[in-house]
């Protein structure tokens, strides 16, 4: 009713994503420290939300947003998430003073857009983790075998962010990714 | 199917003030 409400005076219509801030704290469980921040479903709300929050930049070191749809929550556990998989953009630590905050932007618009076209349903969320060594941004998607729509996902996600033509960005499955390993988990696909 | 907004059309809106 409040979004019948919204679209008659004007706003454009979103699905509803929600936005979540963590804060990693040695202290407690990173569960703990999830906080759901809002969530929206207009284009205009959407704004009014990234306006008044802090630019990722200026988030302290351990700190992480996440953009996801409306009933998965920005873990690997939930059911929506277990299957699949992120897109992950690593930047080295002087990018944050001059990539980080347009990147994560750009994600944002890619996925409120709905701008992977029939593959867009696949994705699930966005997350930025802010840490000393490099901060880093990533594409959820929900089905890591789905390698057409991962792929897609990919090669528009990565012309967006105008990244060089000669970067590389990497997909990994959630269940390489959860298993403790000192090396990096490996790379499913690359784009 | 899910609304399609391009970029430049989304950034529009960035500071027009609310109006609802």
């Amino acid at each position: 009713e409040e979004k019948k409400t919204k679209e008659a005076a004007g706003a454009h219509p979103l699905p509803r994503w929600a936005l979540w801030f963590s804060k990693n704290d040695r202290s407690r469980a990173w569960r703990d420290s999830l906080q759901l921040i809002t969530k929206f479903d207009t284009v205009e709300d959407f704004w009014a939300v990234y306006s008044n929050i802090k630019l990722a930049s200026r988030l302290s070191t351990g700190c992480d947003y996440a953009l996801f749809r409306d009933g998965i929550e920005p873990m690997w556990e939930d059911s929506m998430n277990k299957k699949g998989g992120r897109w992950l953009v690593c930047l080295a630590r002087q990018q944050r003073h001059t990539d980080l905050d347009r990147l994560w932007l750009e994600t944002l618009l890619c996925l409120i857009g709905e701008n992977f076209a029939e593959h867009g349903p696949e994705v699930c969320g966005a997350v930025i983790n802010i840490r000393t060594k490099r901060d880093k941004i990533a594409v959820w998607t929900r089905e890591a075998e789905n390698q057409e729509g991962v792929l897609h996902i990919g090669r528009i996600y990565k012309e967006r962010l105008r990244l060089s033509s000669t970067a590389i960005i990497g997909y990994q499955a959630h269940v390489d990714t959860a298993v403790k390993s000192s090396f990096l988990p490996k790379n499913k696909f690359m784009v | 199917g899910k609304k399609q907004y391009d970029r430049e059309f989304l950034l529009d809106f960035q500071f027009m003030p609310a109006c609802i």
